[in-house]
C-alpha cells in the first residue's frame, strides 16, 4: 500500500527512513 | 513596383534563435532592434505576460550575460554566430511563488527551469525531497496515476533525480521507480498545474534556490568567498559553504550600490554600519552584479507597494481560471 500523505515533513520523514536500508556505508 | 523596388523596401534583417525550457523559436530581427523589441516578441509568442521575470541569456568568452534592453541588440557585444542564440530564462525570481506567480506559462517555465537546477545539481537537494518533487513532476507530466496504464518500467527514459543522490543509495531502476510512484499515487486529482506549483512550493524553501552566486574576494585578508543575490538581498558566504551566508544585506537596508572597475561597494542603510567592500573577478561581472541587484531590489519594492491595475487583472484572471479548472476538474 502506498504510504499516506499526511503532512510534508512526515513525508520527508517517511521517505527517509524507507532509502535509510539501502544507503551506501560512504553516504550513511 | 518592380521587384527591386520591393526588394528594396524591405528592412535588413538578422536571424536569432531563442531557446525557452521546452521549445526552440527562429525570429528575423531588424537591424535597428533593441533588446526590448526582441524580448518582446518572444514574449507576444509564448503568451507570457509575467515578462519582469525573465530574460535572454548569452554566453561570451565564458561569461554569462543578459541581453539589454534598451540597447541596440547589434551594439551589444553578442557571439558573432547565425543564427545568434539566447536562452530565454527566469532572471528573477519571486519570494513567494504561489503569490506572484499568475499565469499557468510562467509557472511552468520557471518549474522547468527549477527542475533542470535540481537535477543538474545546480541547487542542492537532500535524497528526500528529490524523491517528493520526482512525485509531483511524475503528476504533472502522466497525470492520475492508473496501476492499468502506467506498468512497471514507464519512468525508464524520465530523467528524475539528480545523479549523485542515485549514487548514494543501492537501488535499482526499478526500485526508485516503485518508490516515487508510490508518492505519485498519493497526489490522485491534482491537476498539472497545482503539480507544478507544489513542486516549486516545495523548491523555493531550497537554501540555493533563487541564488545567483559569485565568487569574490574582500579587500580586508583576501579571504575567498561567495555573493549571492536573490529576491531578498544580498549574502556573503564562505567559498564552501553555499547554504548559510555569514551575513545577509535585505534590500529595504541597503542604501547604494556602485561599482568601480572591479571593486564594488554595498552602503548600508544605517550610516554606523560598516561598508561592505569587495573585488570580483572581471568588471563584467561586476556589471552584471548591479544589474541582478537593480532588478531585484526593484521587485523588491514593487512587491510591497499597491499591486498596479495591470497586476490586479491579472491575479483576477488567475483566479476565475483557477476555479474554472478546477471545476472542470472536478466534473472529469
Amino acid at each position: 500500500n502506498p504510504p499516506k500523505f499526511v503532512t510534508y515533513h512526515k513525508a520527508l520523514q517517511e521517505i527517509r527512513n524507507s532509502l535509510l536500508p539501502f544507503a551506501n556505508e560512504a553516504s550513511s | 513596383m518592380s521587384i527591386r523596388g520591393l526588394k528594396k523596401k524591405q528592412p535588413k534583417t538578422f536571424k536569432v534563435k531563442v531557446i525557452t525550457m521546452d521549445a526552440e523559436m527562429e525570429f528575423s530581427c531588424e537591424m535597428k532592434w533593441k533588446g526590448k523589441d526582441l524580448f518582446d516578441l518572444v514574449c507576444r509568442t509564448l503568451g507570457l505576460r509575467e515578462t519582469w521575470f525573465f530574460g535572454l541569456q548569452y554566453t561570451i568568452k565564458g561569461v554569462c550575460a543578459w541581453l539589454k534592453m534598451e540597447k541596440k541588440v547589434l551594439e551589444q557585444e553578442i557571439p558573432k554566430e547565425d543564427p545568434t542564440q539566447f536562452r530565454f530564462l527566469a532572471k528573477f525570481y519571486p519570494e513567494k511563488v504561489e503569490e506572484e506567480l499568475l499565469q499557468e506559462i510562467t509557472q511552468h517555465l520557471f518549474f522547468l527551469q527549477v527542475k533542470k537546477q535540481i537535477l543538474d545539481e545546480e541547487i542542492h537537494c537532500s535524497p528526500e525531497v528529490t524523491v517528493l518533487l520526482a512525485s509531483y513532476a511524475v503528476q504533472a507530466k502522466y497525470g492520475d496515476y492508473d496501476p492499468n496504464f502506467h506498468k512497471p518500467g514507464f519512468l525508464i527514459q524520465d530523467e528524475l533525480l539528480p545523479k549523485r543522490v542515485l549514487k548514494q543509495y543501492q537501488m535499482t531502476v526499478h526500485m526508485w521507480e516503485e518508490k516515487i510512484t508510490a508518492w505519485y499515487a498519493e497526489h490522485r486529482g491534482i491537476a498539472r498545474d497545482e503539480a507544478e506549483m507544489n513542486y516549486l512550493k516545495i523548491a523555493q524553501d531550497l537554501a540555493m534556490y533563487g541564488v545567483n552566486y559569485f565568487p569574490i574576494e574582500q579587500n580586508k585578508n583576501h579571504r575567498d568567498l561567495l555573493l549571492g543575490v536573490d529576491a531578498k538581498g544580498i549574502h556573503v558566504y564562505s567559498i564552501n559553504n553555499r547554504f548559510s551566508p555569514n551575513r545577509s544585506f535585505e534590500w529595504s537596508a541597503i542604501r547604494n550600490i556602485s561599482y568601480s572597475e572591479k571593486e564594488l561597494t554595498i552602503k548600508p542603510l544605517d550610516k554606523k554600519a560598516e561598508v561592505f567592500k569587495f573585488f570580483s573577478s572581471q568588471l563584467k561581472v561586476n556589471k552584471l552584479i548591479l544589474q541582478l541587484c537593480i532588478g531585484n531590489h526593484d521587485l523588491f519594492m514593487k512587491r510591497r507597494r499597491v499591486d498596479s491595475i495591470e497586476i490586479q487583472q491579472m491575479k483576477a484572471q488567475a483566479r476565475e481560471e483557477k476555479a474554472r479548472k478546477k471545476m472542470e476538474h472536478q466534473r472529469l
